[in-house]
């Protein structure tokens, strides 16, 4: 009792199951004793740190590599051992059959006498796949003989793509909940490409930005493009790196202009060159003014969307909309206008009233969706009047959870985010 | 600089490769079927139909045919690599090593 304990790993029982961490960042660190003797230490740290980012991508916990506190405040402490090792109960076994163990919320051992491999390598056992299941162990994940599955006990020789499958990512996020948060902009861009037969065909990314990273979006995958999120530096070029108010694709018969809005300036993206236009065409400079390019609107913005319809911008800020159409360059007279009144709620009191942080025109979906915090809010679209005519138009449906839609759009630690 | 403990730095030479011991009889059997939790811990002697049940469970989740009896996929099977977790539950935190006192 006059030794103070080492500090316990906060332990939560989530909804019926089993014991989790109840932190939102994890440390970990490799051992200085428990490094092995097959890789070099920084190729081990590096292969760790990417095991952990994949879980981070999935689920709202995220993993910081703790080089620096007391052993006993690291959460996880991984180590490479040979036979009796690091003080542990379980004996390794040699060459063969059992090649690691981990301990519920707590440490993770590597067989040294396995011939543990990078990624890239296809002999050995992949050091990376090892540690991806022993850390869902950690993270209270039993086996499982699904196949697909990274908790299945025996080693799958490395196939072409291993990633965390639909099954491993609920299974976690039934211990630590879905992936919330809110969105800087979220946006579709649209692509010129050409089919085999030469012809021009259209088609488009889903986006979500938040502060200085972002997610692609596979609509047809229902997840985020495996490895995202990804710096916004490294994506898009001459954009601000971080805290996007907007985006707007300008998209007639005779336009095709891409904007990115923060602050009181905006810039023009060049699709083709993947970078922003330094100047227009009357050689004037970007980034420009708001109130310059865009007359009589307010800034900065909350978000602002485009309506290829009716060919008019609405731009958002707190509780007022603007519609501005893009043929005249100018604000419609009746406007601004409370976002209540264009864009009403079909149920009493339930409508994001201000401050939305997105608006959403997806392709996928034909619709606008309003986003705010982790909810959005979908705008009535023609299929929703022809099936229900009484719908208001521009009529908000009720709000609805953002990440039961689009699944699995998770931070990863600020340290991982270049990887 | 690799870590070394010995002077004479012999302790970085590639250790003599230890090899598990394989599983080829019912008692190794026995055994890797209760460290991950198909059976019961070994009894003194291999007792047939609990192992017969253990192994016949130990089939029908790895896909093979459960017929109870030690064949060659089973044993090889139960050779491959794989995680020391048991199968049936998690490994909780081991206590702290316990220091010897001063």
């Amino acid at each position: 009792s006059l030794r103070p304990r080492p500090p316990q790993p906060e332990v939560a029982t989530p909804r019926g199951g089993p014991r989790a961490f109840a932190k939102r960042t994890l440390t970990w660190r490799l051992l200085g004793e428990g490094a092995s003797g097959q890789l070099a230490v920084d190729e081990q740290r590096h292969i760790l740190r990417l095991a952990f980012r994949m879980w981070s991508e999935v689920m709202p916990l995220d993993f910081r590599e703790d080089l620096a506190s007391p052993g006993a405040a690291v959460d996880i402490k991984l180590g490479f051992g040979r036979g009796r090792h690091l003080g542990c109960p379980r004996v390794f076994d040699g060459s063969g059959q059992e090649f690691a163990h981990a301990w519920r919320l707590g440490d993770i051992h590597f067989d040294d006498d396995e011939h543990f491999t990078p990624p890239s390598s296809d002999v050995g056992i992949s050091l990376l796949k090892v540690a991806v299941h022993e850390i869902g162990h950690v993270l209270g994940l039993p086996h499982t003989y699904r196949p697909g599955s990274i908790m299945q006990p025996n080693y799958i020789p490395q196939e072409p793509v291993f990633e965390l499958d639909w099954s491993d990512r609920k299974a976690v996020q039934k211990l630590y909940g879905s992936c919330e948060g809110s969105f800087d902009t979220a946006f579709d861009w649209i692509r010129r490409e050409r089919n085999p037969q030469g012809a021009v065909t259209l088609r488009f990314s889903t986006y979500f930005f938040r502060n200085s990273w972002y997610w692609l979006y596979e609509n047809r995958n229902n997840r985020t493009r495996y490895g995202d999120p990804l710096q916004i530096l490294r994506g898009w070029h001459g954009i601000p790196a971080q805290n996007i108010d907007a985006y707007v694709h300008l998209w007639t018969w005779g336009r095709d202009e891409r904007y990115f809005f923060k602050g009181n300036q905006y810039w023009r993206y060049n699709s083709d060159k993947d970078q922003t236009y330094t100047k227009d065409e009357q050689g004037r400079s970007y980034p420009k003014l708001i109130s310059e390019g865009f007359p009589g609107i307010p800034s900065p913005l909350d978000t602002a969307f485009y309506d290829r319809r009716k060919q008019l911008i609405y731009f958002f800020k707190e509780s007022l909309v603007f519609a501005f159409d893009v043929n005249r360059d100018r604000v419609l007279d009746s406007y601004p206008k409370k976002i209540t009144e264009v864009f009403p709620g079909i149920q009493p009191r339930n409508h994001p009233f201000r401050n939305i942080d997105s608006a959403y025109y997806s392709y996928a979906h034909n619709s606008v969706f309003f986003f705010k915090g982790n909810a959005y809010w979908k705008v009535v679209n023609d299929k929703d009047k022809q099936k229900h005519s009484w719908l208001p138009s521009n009529g908000l449906f009720p709000k609805q959870s953002i990440s039961e839609r689009w699944f699995d759009i998770c931070d990863v630690h600020t340290s991982t985010l270049n990887m | 600089e690799p870590l070394f403990h010995s002077r004479d730095r012999s302790d970085l030479e590639p250790a003599p490769l230890r090899r598990a011991q394989p599983i080829a009889d019912p008692l190794t059997a026995q055994r890797f079927l209760s460290k991950y939790g198909w059976a019961d811990a070994p009894p003194a002697g291999p007792r047939a139909t609990g192992l017969a049940e253990a192994v016949r469970r130990f089939q029908k989740v790895n896909a093979l045919p459960a017929s109870g009896r030690l064949d060659a996929v089973t044993l090889a099977a139960m050779n491959r690599p794989r995680c020391g977790v048991p199968d049936t539950r998690l490994l909780s935190r081991p206590p702290p090593p316990t220091r010897s006192k001063r």
